[in-house]
Order: C-alpha cells, then structure tokens, then sequence
C-alpha cells in the first residue's frame, strides 16, 4: 500500500524544475494540520505546542498563497500535515531518532514531521534551547516541498542557528517558496498611505506616512522600503482601525490642504471620519457633524456606494468612482464639479488603446512612494500618467493611465492567512 | 530541565545522548547519512517495509535504500570500515569536501576540529542530497526492482541497467566489491 500510495504521488505531484529548489508537494490551497494525540511533547505544555505550531503555519501562510487550518476533527486520512514528538523509535518512523543533540527533527515528504523530544524544545523567545518555533518552519519547508538550502539567512538551513531574536522568513525563501505554489495575489478593498504627525525626540513635528492594503475585514501594512507587508500582518481591520466596519471599507480619502486635514473612510452609503489624532473614528468632529454621515449629505451630487476614491492635491478635487463613471468633487466649493460624472475612460484615458480597467474599481491609490496615482482592478493596476511623464513624453493625453502592471510584481507578499489563523 | 517528581529524579529517565561524531568512521557515516557520498532516495526510505528496518546497529538508511534498489545481493551492506579501498577513501575525501564547502569551512578534505565540530551541531534529519525520486525512469527501475527484490529473483545485471540514471557507475564499482 505505501508503494502504491508514493507511485501515486510520485507520479500526480507536478514537480517544477526549479533549479533543484525543491517540487511543489500540494495543488490545494488550504491545507489541514494536526498535532497527533500520540505525540505530544512532554516539555511544553499542549498548548504552548500547538500555539507555537500555529504560529509556524502562518509564518509560511503570510508569503506564499497556502492558507493552514488546524484540523483536530476530521479522520487522521484527511490531514494533510501530521506532527508529532517522539524519541528513539518512534510513531512508527523508520528513522530513529538520536538521543539528545545532533539530530532534533525530520519531516517526510507526505506530510509527516517527527520533533525530537529528547532534545530541549523551547517555545518562542525562551533565550534558551531549541527554538520549536524555527524548528517547525524549517521542517513545514520540507513538508512543503522546499529542500535544504546551504545560505546563511535561509530557514532551509541544515543546521540549527541559535535564533537569533525573532527570525522571519527572508526574501529569497520566500522566492523559493512562491517559485513552487506561485505569488499572493487578489483584489484589495481599497490601498492608501496614511500620514501621521509625530514628534521627534527632540521635539521637532515631522510628517511621517504608512502604507495600507485593506481587503475585506483584514488589512496589512506595507514596507516600502523593505519590499514586504509588515512581519505579522494581516490583521483585522478593527484591531488597527477603530470604529470602522469590521467588515472593511470601500474607499479611503485624505483630503489635505492649508487649512484642511481630514481623513475619510467610505463604506456603502455612509462615511467615517477619522481622528488620526487618537487613531479611531470621530463620533463627532469638531465641525459638529455626527458620524457615520450620508455620503450625499457630505459630497453633494455624489451617490453611494462608491467603488472607490481618491484626493487630488494637484486640483483639490476628490474623484470618486461609481461603476463606469467618475465624479469629480470641488473641496473647495464643497460641490460637484460641473460636467460630472463623466465616463472614466474620458477622465483617465487609455495610454495605449485597449489597455484600460473599463470601470467598477477597487482601489484608488496615491502613493508618496511612487508620488504617483493607481487605479487597482483585479490583480492589475494601471498608473496615471503624471505631469513629469509628460514632459518626458509629451504625446501622453494628461491623467491617461499607462500599461497595466501585476500588483504583485510591485506589492509583494501581500497574502492572505486561513480566517482560523487570523488571531493566534 | 525534564520535570521530575522522585527526590533522586530517578523518574527522569536518563536521556539518550547522540553519538558523536569522533572519527573518520562515524564521519563517514554522517556523509553518507545525508548524501554527500550519494544522494538519499529519502522517499524510498519512509516507504521500506518494517522488516527491512534492521535492529538496533542498523546500516545508515542510505545503505538500507541501496540494498533495497540494487535488489540483487540482499546481503546486508554493513558500513565498511575505513578499508583501504582507494575509490572508498576518494569517495570520503570528495564527499568531506562537499560538506565543508556547503557549510562554509575551510575546504580541507581532511576531517579536521572545525569539521568535527559542525558535524556535530543540531540539525535536521532530512537529507541536504536528496535523489529525486519521481524522475520517470527512477521511478520504473524503483518499482521494477522492488518488485524483483520482494520476488528475490532480480539479478545484479538487472539492477545495473536500471539503475537510476546518474549512479550506474557507483552501483557497478559496488557491484564489482
């Protein structure tokens, strides 16, 4: 039976050459786990193991696009990833296990990892021992298809490094591991960069700016200048957002002038504004308007719910986009501008016929990175064209939108985790 | 530190130790253990029957693999001591080689501290060369020789035209010992 079980899988896995970097060893997305009754440690408590086990599972979820679910139920067959502790002989493993030192763990290429309990497994940020946490990355690599990889910062590495204070997956794993199960990709609710006024220490005010994607109820901060989502991310929108929906929004706008700083956050037909001041929506601002508010009591002339929208500080305009359409908004005379809504392809034309969104878009997005505007669709984006652009090519129709693009190959790693995996 | 309840901690069972890596012996047996004299067909390994995990001083798993793909001679293939066996020590040699040089040693080809050392630091069962094991061919001559070897009517020319390709030289000149 186990011969005929490895012909199979042998024979279905679809094995990518991947310059010897492993074989991609599951064609499903969502993968089941368990930490086996029979193999519980005798030096963390149960809970500490499968806490750390969980954690494990999601430091692989946050860069590639599997999503892992701790599965206690279901009949041991439709498991796809067992783990268990043992020492000598053990769990009906061929391979026995040395005795404390040398040799911690091993992991089979059909979803079994055996721990070492003969060798001292601590849970994270313990300073002593063996990082059970490490240890469990490294072997869900194997079981993921990922063979050892002989280069310091690598995960895949044979041999145990004492941890040095909160390893993370690096980029070049998580290459590796998107070589075999691809990149994360998918459509986000809405992108924006926050700013935030903070003090130095010494007591200078400076202008400081976070990246967000936001999809549905989750949201994950994204590094610029390290080319990834913060370690850690996603998490929920109301952890980070206080008083938005819980189930995420549909629009963000910052609408700042001289005498204007005001943060908005759309959601069908009503709309928030933020306090950044004390990070959580105003009940009431100091205007004395209440929130949640009409989108049409706030914007005259535009109706929610609104795809998405962004501030133009170029014109002083918010555009809001509904469907095919776009409505321009004067901030300044606090209404619409005369002639909209237009189409968005008359708006924002096509910078090479036929390569344009059309409409219905989820995200807006004007970057202080790129100092550049996005219009995200789907897993493309399409950049307008900018006043820079135009002196350089001067054929370029003003605020057309330039070739598509993948959002992963300039957002990277932005991926999801299993609902269950959200909180720890 | 192991939780005890007996005053003597004489609950605490007395943890096995690993053995060390002392010798050239004991190094060679690392080496071959994780494929740096040849890659380990680890899949193959998880799947051998129980029977033919042998007793306690079992060979190293790679030489397990070998007696079970080369299906022929299924006389245990004992780890040799260090025999004068120039291919042997060639193949030791090269194989240290490949060990310091991956884990950033002074490559040496001599068992030397800082090579003693690294072979004796935690680390993963799993082999750093592994065989693939689902190239088709490999695969028939896997299965062909397994089948032959259960029927124990393989014969060792047999196993040296299905060898997986890449190691039909290795297997012959162990064919020849």
């Amino acid at each position: 039976g186990k011969l005929h079980l490895k012909t199979l899988l042998s024979k279905g896995r679809r094995k990518r050459e991947a310059e010897g970097l492993g074989h991609m060893a599951f064609s499903k997305k969502v993968l089941k786990w368990r930490l086996i009754g029979e193999g519980y440690s005798s030096q963390l408590s149960i809970d500490d193991q499968r806490y750390v086990f969980r954690l494990a599972f999601r430091m692989w979820s946050e860069v590639s696009p599997l999503e892992f679910e701790e599965d206690s139920h279901s009949p041991l067959e439709e498991i796809d990833i067992r783990l268990g502790f043992g020492t000598g002989r053990h769990l009906g493993c061929t391979q026995r296990f040395d005795g404390a030192g040398r040799e911690f763990a091993h992991a089979w290429f059909l979803g079994d990892i055996h721990f070492d309990d003969d060798e001292h497994f601590t849970a994270p940020n313990a300073g002593s021992g063996i990082s059970l946490l490490k240890v469990a990355v490294h072997e869900i690599g194997h079981v993921l298809g990922l063979p050892h990889i002989h280069r310091t910062g690598s995960i895949m590495q044979p041999n145990y490094l004492p941890q040095d204070a909160g390893f993370e997956i690096d980029w070049l794993d998580r290459k590796a591991i998107q070589h075999l199960y691809g990149a994360c990709n998918g459509r986000f609710s809405t992108a924006f960069d926050w700013i935030r006024k903070e003090r130095t220490p010494y007591g200078e005010e400076v202008i400081r700016f976070n990246t967000y994607f936001m999809r549905d109820g989750w949201y994950w901060m994204y590094e610029n200048r390290s080319n990834r989502t913060r370690y850690g991310d996603p998490v929920a929108v109301q952890a980070g957002w206080h008083g938005i929906p819980a189930d995420g929004v549909d629009a963000y706008v910052h609408v700042w002038t001289w005498s204007t700083d005001a943060v908005y956050f759309f959601k069908g037909t009503q709309y928030w504004r933020y306090d950044s001041e004390n990070d959580r929506v105003y009940t009431e601002d100091p205007k004395g308007h209440r929130y949640p508010r009409l989108i049409s009591e706030g914007f005259p002339g535009v109706p929610g719910p609104i795809d998405t929208a962004f501030y133009n500080r170029r014109d002083n305009h918010i555009y809001f986009f509904k469907g095919p359409d776009v409505y321009s908004f004067d901030v300044s005379a606090n209404a619409k501008a005369r002639g909209f809504p237009k189409r968005i392809d008359e708006v924002f034309p096509a910078a090479v016929p036929g390569d344009h969104p059309g409409g219905y878009l989820d995200a807006a997005y004007f970057s202080y990175t790129h100092n550049a505007v996005f219009l995200l669709k789907g897993t493309r984006f399409w950049r307008v064209v900018s006043g820079k652009d135009r002196i350089r090519q001067p054929s370029l129709p003003r605020n057309s939108l330039l070739p598509h693009r993948e959002v992963e190959d300039q957002w990277f790693d932005i991926c999801n985790v299993h609902a269950t995996a959200l909180k720890l | 530190e192991k939780i005890f309840h007996n005053r003597d901690h004489s609950d605490v069972e007395i943890q096995q130790q690993a053995d060390p890596i002392i010798d050239e012996g004991t190094a060679q047996q690392f080496l071959s253990k994780y494929g740096f004299i040849k890659p380990v067909n680890w899949e193959e390994i998880q799947f051998e029957n129980e029977e033919a995990v042998l007793s306690d001083d079992s060979p190293a798993p790679k030489d397990i693999v070998s007696v079970i793909q080369e299906g022929g001679s299924l006389s245990r293939m004992g780890i040799k001591d260090q025999s004068d066996d120039p291919a042997e020590s060639l193949q030791f040699t090269s194989a240290l080689e490949e060990f310091q040089r991956v884990s950033g040693l002074p490559v040496t080809g001599a068992f030397d501290d800082a090579t003693k050392a690294a072979m004796n630091e935690p680390r993963c069962g799993v082999p750093d060369k592994e065989e693939p094991a689902d190239s088709s061919d490999a695969q028939n001559a896997t299965e062909t020789e397994l089948r032959n070897a259960t029927a124990g009517n393989i014969t060792a020319s047999t196993a040296a035209n299905e060898t997986v390709n890449g190691t039909e030289d290795w297997r012959a000149s162990t064919e020849v010992h």
